[in-house]
């Protein structure tokens, strides 16, 4: 048995946790922040076989795609106020497998 | 030493983590939500020693018993409305034993 | 890879955060709850290399001191009621350190 700990982005919560449904796999959903960005992100912890990892890691690939966006930024630093967006990225999740020693549903 | 990540529903933790305090177990409790029924329910963090894990599982095994309820349930399928309750599972916990490779009390 | 789970006063998770963020620590912040006091605090989860985790514990020791602090009880078991302020713990850090089976950035 492993359990996963994933950490994404509030945005891809839904769609991953009805995909991981729809494979039969059980969640629990925790609300997060991230803390560089210090905004709200969610923690999904997913207990499986261990001949499972793969499968899960490829429904989160498939979800959690990691993109470019470009967000609104006011550049104050110049003599006059330039609007120039900038990019950041988005998306993507970080994965821990750990394993566990013992599983009981009471 | 352990940590037991158990995941509870939500009218089982009082009770739980009093029965915890007054068999001198520490806990952490963390709100979350179930990826099936979409509700919110309970995560509790049990850091203890190696030899405590049977002792906790009687404890959570008393306190949050699986049961069956009732609950109300409109079919809509046939062609007259029929209020026929349905029977649900209830209670029980979901418990994942891990291995602490450090602790420290700083 | 090693995950740190630390469970810190909510009045500590700021400096923390910001000491982690300076030393390019990355790090997940959830709200919990205390088992004894009932009280909110902080979860950190923080994913590190096995070669890491005693600067973690350092940044840890230096930002969540353990210290007492006098609250206001009102003594009413006396025939008089009697404003003695009591001596409490506060601050430290509840440490947990656990192997880590496998890492993604997806
Ligand atoms: N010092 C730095 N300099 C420049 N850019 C930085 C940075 N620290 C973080 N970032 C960027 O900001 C994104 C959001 O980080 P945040 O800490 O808010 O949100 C993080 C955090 O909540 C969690 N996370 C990432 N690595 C972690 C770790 N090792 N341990 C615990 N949580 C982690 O996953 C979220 C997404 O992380 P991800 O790496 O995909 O995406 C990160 C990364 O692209
Ligand atoms: N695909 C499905 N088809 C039919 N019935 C389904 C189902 N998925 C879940 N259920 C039922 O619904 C109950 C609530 O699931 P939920 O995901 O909301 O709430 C779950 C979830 O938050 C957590 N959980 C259970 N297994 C987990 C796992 N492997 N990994 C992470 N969390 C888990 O424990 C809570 C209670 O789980 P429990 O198994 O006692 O009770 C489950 C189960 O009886
Ligand atoms: N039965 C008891 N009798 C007398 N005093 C008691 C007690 N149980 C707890 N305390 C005291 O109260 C403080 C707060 O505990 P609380 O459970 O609210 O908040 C705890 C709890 O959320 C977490 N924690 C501590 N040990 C844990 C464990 N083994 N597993 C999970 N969480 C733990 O860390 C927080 C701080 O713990 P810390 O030990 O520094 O500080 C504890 C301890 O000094």
């Amino acid at each position: 048995m492993k359990l996963i700990i994933a950490v994404i982005e509030d945005s891809d919560a839904h769609l991953l946790m009805d995909v991981l449904k729809e494979n039969n796999f059980q969640v629990t959903k925790l609300a997060s922040t991230g803390g560089f960005l210090l905004q709200g992100n969610t923690t999904l912890l997913i207990g499986i076989e261990d001949n499972e990892v793969e499968q899960v890691l490829d429904l989160i690939r498939k979800t959690c795609v990691r993109r470019k966006k470009l967000i609104p930024h006011t550049a104050t630093e110049l003599p006059t106020v330039i609007n120039l967006p900038i990019e950041v990225e988005t998306g993507g999740a970080i994965v821990f497998v750990l394993d566990v020693d013992q599983f009981y549903k009471i």
